[in-house]
């Protein structure tokens, strides 16, 4: 048995080069999580 | 045996050149009828079939392709299997080997008994009660992160990422379309101005009025000239805005009870999102959003039941009563578009941040989905499959391509929410054997 999660959530927002944009997005959302993890009942899988 | 194989004389012949010639035409007849069935096959999808008397044809099984296990497998009668399977686990064990018969499963599977809620294995008739036990309070915490998403059941990440272009990632390089898997996302929810509604019809009575109705689909048109919204997001509706934006015509789940201290969390929650945004509306630009999916995969010797991820609300649920093919790892990885062929639930709602899905997907072996707050729910059912098969006949009798579900709405479940409000960690239901 599968359970496939499809939600929408933030993405961040990329910040300026004057704030220290390195490439990566600030805030949104973040995956825990890696291929092949197992989880349990209420771990985070990610933080918003 | 022993005399046979030593004195048999084995005398080599070759074979006549006219049965090579033989076989290879049957063979090629064999490949030209089947390119020609799938050529048809490819023609009539959107069109209706219509059988020698000219009735609608049943709709066709799908014929997955894959390599030949994934045919083999295609060939079996998977529900009928399933069901049998489900029979056979509901069958009383002897009391005195009840401990060790589960006690090998728990072994095999890797369970920890430990954590079972009921100490007294003697307790569970069966494999079926056993496989779909209860966990001791306490023994799964939830992640005291409000912002967290939550694991919605013990078990392995198949995969996770975002959504592009409409489409989800099964395996590296196969991808299936989000339509596929949930059915077209085209809001079929009474409208935007979801707080105004809500307002209006606790002010009216509780008799549904058409005076009533029309208030809200007014509020409704109103909320969308001021904000101007193209009722579209990128990568995920892909159609225009119903213009007859009427209720679901769907039975609504009588069964459904409200729970008040889920729905005050709920609304709670909600309640922070951006300028109480409706779901299907774009965000702003100071908070793009976009979409993630992850898949969990169940073994068979993990807590079988699940649970809600975050706070939010079911509107609407859609039962796909498609095939049960096993979701091991090992088919997901060689029958593309597995998710989309099997047997499967789909809750759709909203969340803090706006869409939120949650879809289990049934297997040979666990086919029977249990939704704690629908009762009118059947799956791996012959009753569904009969009523999938005659909303089949009857749509192709219309004229129109069949959409593959049978809806229902929980809008009754919660006047000020407009559907069902599970808040995080609540159990949901469970996955049951055959």
């Amino acid at each position: 048995s599968t359970i496939v999660l499809v939600f929408e959530a933030p993405k961040g927002v990329r910040p300026s080069l004057d704030e220290g944009y390195k490439g990566e997005r600030k805030g949104g959302f973040r995956w825990k999580i890696h291929q092949g993890k197992k989880v349990k009942v209420g771990e985070a899988l990610g933080y918003v | 045996l022993n005399s046979a194989l030593k004195n048999t004389k084995i005398k080599w012949e070759p074979i006549p050149i006219a049965l090579g010639v033989g076989f290879l035409g049957v063979w090629q007849l064999y490949r030209i009828q089947r390119r020609e069935k799938h050529t048809q096959r490819e023609a009539d999808k959107d069109e209706v079939v219509l059988d020698q008397q000219g009735r609608p044809k049943k709709r066709e099984k799908i014929r997955p392709s894959g390599p030949w296990t994934v045919q083999i497998m295609s060939t079996l009668p998977l529900k009928a299997l399933s069901r049998l399977w489900g029979r056979f686990n509901e069958l009383d064990i002897p009391y005195y080997l009840r401990v060790p018969g589960f006690k090998l499963y728990s072994f095999i599977f890797g369970v920890n008994l430990s954590e079972v809620s009921e100490p007294d294995l003697h307790v569970y008739p069966n494999l079926a009660a056993f496989f779909y036990r209860t966990l001791k309070p306490g023994v799964r915490p939830l992640d005291p992160n409000p912002n967290a998403v939550l694991s919605p059941a013990d078990g392995k990440v198949i995969q996770f990422g975002t959504i592009e272009h409409g489409e989800v990632e099964q395996v590296k390089g196969v991808t299936y379309s989000l339509d596929a898997l949930l059915g077209s996302i085209r809001p079929t929810y009474k409208g935007p101005a979801i707080e105004a509604a809500a307002d209006a019809r606790e002010q009216a009575s509780d008799k549904h009025t058409k005076a009533g109705e029309e208030d809200i689909m007014r509020a409704d048109e109103e909320f969308a000239q001021v904000n101007g919204i193209s009722y579209t997001l990128p990568n995920l509706f892909s159609g225009p805005w119903p213009k007859d934006n009427k209720p679901s015509e769907m039975p609504s789940d009588q069964a459904t009870k409200p729970q008040p201290s889920s729905e005050a969390e709920v609304r709670a929650d909600l309640a922070l999102s951006e300028a109480k945004r409706p779901w299907w509306a774009p965000a702003s630009a100071q908070t793009p959003t976009t979409l993630y999916y992850c898949v969990i995969y169940l073994a068979p010797g993990d807590y079988h039941r699940f649970h809600s991820p975050v706070s939010w609300v079911v509107e609407s649920r859609r039962h796909f009563a498609g095939e049960l093919y096993s979701v091991s790892p090992y088919l997901q990885r060689t029958m593309p578009g597995l998710f989309t062929l099997n047997e499967r639930v789909v809750l759709l709602g909203r969340w803090r941040w706006g869409f939120f899905s949650y879809t289990p997907v049934g297997a040979t072996n666990v086919g029977s989905i249990k939704i704690n707050f629908d009762r009118e729910l059947r799956t791996n059912s012959l009753t569904t499959d009969t009523a999938a098969d005659r909303a089949a006949e009857e749509a192709a009798a219309r004229g129109e391509p069949y959409s593959g579900f049978a809806e229902a709405t929980y809008e009754n479940a919660s006047r000020v929410l407009g559907g069902h409000a599970l808040k995080r960690g609540e159990e949901m239901g469970g996955f049951q054997l055959g």
